[in-house]
């Protein structure tokens, strides 16, 4: 499976997830690359996410949706009670990779495993997997730039 | 905080770190460096992010090293069947397909299912025929096909593993 997420220079959301599914999977067996919330979301209110993995656990977390969800929750009760003071981006770098760890510690508890990567509002570019390794990339405007395979690089 | 931002995934799993040789890794590096600069690219020229996002993908399904479009996994049956999806975060708009086997670069199709179609997703036959009337070429099945993934299902034939054989629940 592959994905990609991003965030433009107008502060819009992307994602994009495709994939060839499983290996010798039969009868017509769907994964959650096509699955709108579960394998890919993007909502300019929250973030946007791309997941590869385990597919079935991922549609029965609704992965995706589910970061998404949190985020958004958690941004519209702070507008609630903050009344409209802005949170440190840094942390809301922070609370974006707690969510997707969360979601992910979640599908392995079902047995799953994979990854996401996920890009919100601010810009910062995530990753969470429950593997030992994921293909991946960032690249951002401020000079990040960088390709990883195994966990820990 | 950055102007543009862009993230690529290739695929996770359990990784042999030992299998993974210096050309190898060379290899997956340079393919993953590509996919990242093609959407960074778009964004750092002003583009969409939705044009972002398609441009790191297809570089992906273009190459035999990940799991997507060519070098996709065999079926038990031994065909390559895909599936896509994308959304666009400003308007919700999302477009998905499952179980094409005839569409080079099955994330275009699903852009074309959101953009000019009233549906969220398509699939089999139906999606490849909306993929017809959209202009798409029929690629030959044979494109997708690569060794690796032909071996990789011989393997699994062979140990009599399958979704129907392997004790416990794919979800």
């Amino acid at each position: 499976t592959v994905g990609a997420v991003a965030l433009d220079r107008q502060g819009n959301l992307a994602a994009a997830t495709s994939t060839g599914g499983m290996t010798g999977k039969r009868w017509g067996r769907v994964g959650d690359a096509p699955i709108i919330g579960a394998g890919t979301y993007a909502d300019n209110r929250s973030c946007a996410v791309s997941a590869t993995g385990w597919g079935e656990y991922f549609i029965r977390v609704g992965v995706a949706h589910e970061i998404c969800a949190r985020l958004r929750a958690r941004q519209e009760v702070l507008d609630v009670l903050a009344a409209g003071m802005e949170t440190d981006p840094v942390v809301k770098t922070v609370e974006a990779q707690y969510f997707a760890d969360a979601v992910m510690a979640d599908v392995k508890q079902l047995g799953g495993d994979g990854g996401v990567i996920l890009v919100t509002p601010e810009g910062y570019a995530i990753f969470s997997f429950n593997t030992s390794g994921m293909y991946r990339g960032r690249a951002t405007s401020a000079g990040v730039n960088e390709v990883a395979i195994f966990g820990g690089e | 905080m950055p102007r543009w931002s862009l993230a690529i995934h290739g695929g996770a799993g359990t990784l042999d770190k030992a299998a993974m040789t210096p050309e190898r890794r060379a290899e997956y590096e340079a393919a993953l460096q590509a996919a990242l600069d093609a959407g960074a690219r778009v964004l750092a020229e002003g583009g969409s992010a939705i044009d972002a996002v398609k441009a790191a993908v297809i570089i992906m399904e273009d190459s035999p090293l990940f799991n997507a479009g060519k070098g996709a996994v065999f079926t038990w049956e031994g065909t390559n069947e895909l599936d896509a999806s994308i959304m666009d975060g400003r308007d919700r708009s999302a477009g998905a397909v499952a179980g094409v086997k005839t569409v080079k670069n099955p994330i275009l199709l699903a852009d074309t299912v959101r953009t000019q179609s009233e549906h969220v997703m398509l699939m089999g036959a139906g999606a490849e025929a909306f993929a017809v009337e959209k202009g798409f070429a029929v690629t030959p099945p044979e494109y997708f096909a690569t060794q690796a993934r032909r071996e990789a299902l011989e393997r699994m034939k062979a140990k009599q593993l399958s979704a129907l054989d392997v004790d416990h629940k794919f979800g």
